[in-house]
């Protein structure tokens, strides 16, 4: 079977993400998108029931053949490092741990958005979510 | 009487990409 696989974020961007959208923590917490820190999802995530954090390594970003404002990036995820590649708007941020918010094109995800934004780079290792095992 | 709109809360979890590893065993 192939060892990668191929998932499509929304391809508009979410209104979350605009600064100042608020979010709601696992505890209840509210925080503004902006102010959002490495520890809120962790700890969100080990009080999750059925989702845990894993860890996602950039290992490459091309742009998309089918439309220049999207990229392709591929992550290494998790200790099996297996691989996924999503395709998004250039500026849609990625969480990167213990940096923050960052994006293919920051220019354009600050201009779209007002989000605080970094370059999201190769190495760069992201957020993300997957089920925990419900053994 | 009008009532206040309601900000709109989004769960922290939908900020986060979804990212599904294949399954290998």
């Amino acid at each position: 079977p192939p060892s990668s696989s191929s998932t499509v974020v929304p391809t508009s961007l979410p209104p979350y993400f605009i600064k100042g959208s608020i979010i709601q923590l696992a505890d209840g917490e509210l925080k503004r998108v902006e102010d959002l820190k490495t520890e809120d999802f962790i700890q969100s995530a080990e009080i999750s029931s059925d989702l845990k954090i894993d860890s996602s390594t950039v290992e490459r970003i091309e742009g998309s053949i089918s439309a220049s404002n999207f990229a392709v990036v591929q992550f290494s995820v998790g200790e099996h490092r297996a691989q996924v590649s999503v395709e998004v708007l250039v500026e849609y941020p990625f969480f990167v741990f213990g940096q923050g918010w960052s994006s293919c094109c920051p220019d354009r995800t600050t201009q779209l958005l007002e989000l605080p934004c970094t370059k999201l780079s190769v190495g760069d290792v992201c957020i993300s979510l997957t089920l925990k095992n419900l053994r | 009487n009008v009532e206040p709109r309601s900000v709109p809360v989004f769960p922290w979890h939908s900020l986060v990409p979804f990212l599904a590893p294949t399954q290998s065993d």
